[in-house]
């Protein structure tokens, strides 16, 4: 079986439909 | 073909003196030919292994330490693909091209697919409104020239990264793809990997087989590695992912790979020297098609239906890189526990061989809109070994851990169907397959 020395785990979840328009700094920025 | 071989290199860039005004165009061609003199030998080594494909890393021709202005001597007119051009046949068509004639060359020289991240430049004037005053627009570009040095793709970067302000914004999100005897390929930059235009739309929509990343990405802990994240990702989309990387130890700037669906086929983390690095492997042409094709999950399935473990312990808060978490301390060799942030509750079941004094190990949630270097809503579970004992530092970067971890299982009440899955192990490596599973259900889990 596994024994393993973890430093991290994780579940990284991106909910894009709550995203404003644009990641960056973009003109569609939303600041 | 129902294989083929790709090639990713990571490439330590020379990089150009800093300057407060613009070198001359010698100058600047004079350093891109170093830099693509490098990734000649790693090309020519490529190909005389059988790679089909290359990819090499963003900015890994003239870095990044520049300017609006001090990086127009290094730009290039790039034109749409459409017009169907060979630069190393007809250098001056679309007038001084020097890199991408010598980047068409070296594709059809050695029979090989070139992946490479140079600067495109563009004129405009008073007619168009959002034309900068400087009269041209500047665009972070992927080219990709054929195994006859044909021009096949060209992708301007969408989601620019904070520092990036020598390159403009297109005005829409690119969906650039192509087809090649070995699939079907998309291709996008970096920071892009975060958002829904172009990363998930070239997948989902468009159907690539593979995806092509130039990036230059300094590592963060503990979420934020280029290794785990590209990796969860090709896992979590279902495609081939080809991760070129740029290598400078003092950046933290390491970490690239070729990842499967199914499984990491290779990856590279070295902080340790300032080398280069070419990583060759075979890959399925069609992932869908093949057997070994993960089934999709439904990554709140078992979450949803999982009773709350109340351990009767008060949760706490952390921050890991500017997102304020809520955690929960382990505080046994095992257990099970709940803890949750608005609505994402995150469940986890685990065994460790023992319970070390020296190290505290923390469950968190996050739900929120992360702000920092760009905006995007995040919804993560984590299981992480604090920096110290003190609860404090649950969240800060942590490279090495002793505690052993026999069982393990972490799900969560995700309101998403993008949930990225990572396991990152002491001295910053990748848990092998044969070690966990992603159930349908949702759960990452130990594979006992």
């Amino acid at each position: 079986g596994a024994s393993l020395p973890v430093v991290v785990m994780a579940l990284y979840g991106r909910v894009f439909e709550k995203d404003p328009p644009r990641l960056g700094q973009g003109p569609g920025k939303s600041q | 073909l129902d294989t083929f071989i790709a090639a990713v290199y990571e490439h330590a860039v020379i990089l150009p003196n800093s300057t407060e005004t613009p070198v001359s165009k010698g100058d600047a061609v004079r350093l891109m030919n170093k830099n693509i003199d490098v990734l000649e030998k790693a090309v020519k080594l490529a190909a005389k292994q059988g790679a089909h494909i290359i990819v090499t890393p963003e900015d890994g021709i003239y870095g990044w330490v520049f300017t609006r202005e001090t990086i127009y001597p290094y730009l290039e007119d790039i034109p749409d693909p459409k017009v169907n051009w060979i630069p190393c046949r007809d250098p001056q068509r679309f007038g001084h091209a020097p890199v991408q004639e010598r980047l068409s060359c070296l594709a059809k020289d050695n029979s090989i697919y070139i992946v490479a991240n140079i600067g495109d430049k563009k004129p405009c004037n008073a007619s168009d409104p959002q034309c900068p005053a400087d009269g041209r627009y500047q665009y972070n570009t992927n080219v990709v020239f054929d195994s006859e040095g044909k021009l096949v793709a060209r992708y301007h970067k969408y989601n620019l990264f904070a520092p990036e302000i020598q390159f403009d914004f297109p005005k829409d999100s690119e969906v650039v793809t192509f087809e090649t005897p070995f699939g079907k390929f998309g291709i996008f930059t970096c920071f892009d990997i975060f958002s829904h235009d172009p990363a998930v739309v070239v997948v989902d929509d468009f159907q690539v087989d593979s995806v092509l990343y130039p990036v230059a990405w300094y590592n963060t802990l503990p979420l934020l590695s280029a290794v785990p994240f590209q990796s969860a990702w090709a896992r979590a989309m279902r495609v081939n992912l080809l991760a070129a990387n740029t290598h400078n130890t003092s950046m933290h700037m390491t970490g690239s790979g070729i990842y499967a669906p199914e499984a990491v086929k290779v990856y590279h983390y070295d902080m340790e020297t300032e080398s280069g690095q070419l990583m060759l492997s075979e890959l399925k042409s069609q992932p869908r098609r093949e057997p070994t094709y993960p089934a999709a999950v439904d990554w709140s399935a078992y979450a949803r239906s999982a009773k709350p473990f109340s351990s009767g312990q008060s949760d706490f808060p952390g921050m890991i890189y500017f997102d304020e978490f809520t955690f929960t301390e382990l505080k046994e060799n095992t257990g099970n526990y709940t803890v949750c942030q608005k609505d994402l509750c995150c469940h986890l079941t685990y065994k460790m061989s023992e319970k070390r004094k020296d190290e505290v190990y923390a469950l968190g949630a996050f739900n929120g809109l992360h702000t920092v270097e760009g905006q995007y809503y995040l919804q993560i579970c984590t299981l992480l070994k604090c920096q110290t004992t003190d609860l404090k530092t649950c969240g800060e970067p942590v490279g090495s851990a002793f505690t052993k971890f026999e069982e393990f299982s972490l799900s969560g009440t995700f309101g998403t169907s993008y949930v990225f899955p990572q396991i990152v192990l002491s001295g910053s490596q990748l848990a092998p397959e044969r070690y966990y599973k992603v159930s349908r259900d949702g759960r990452l889990r130990s594979q006992s």
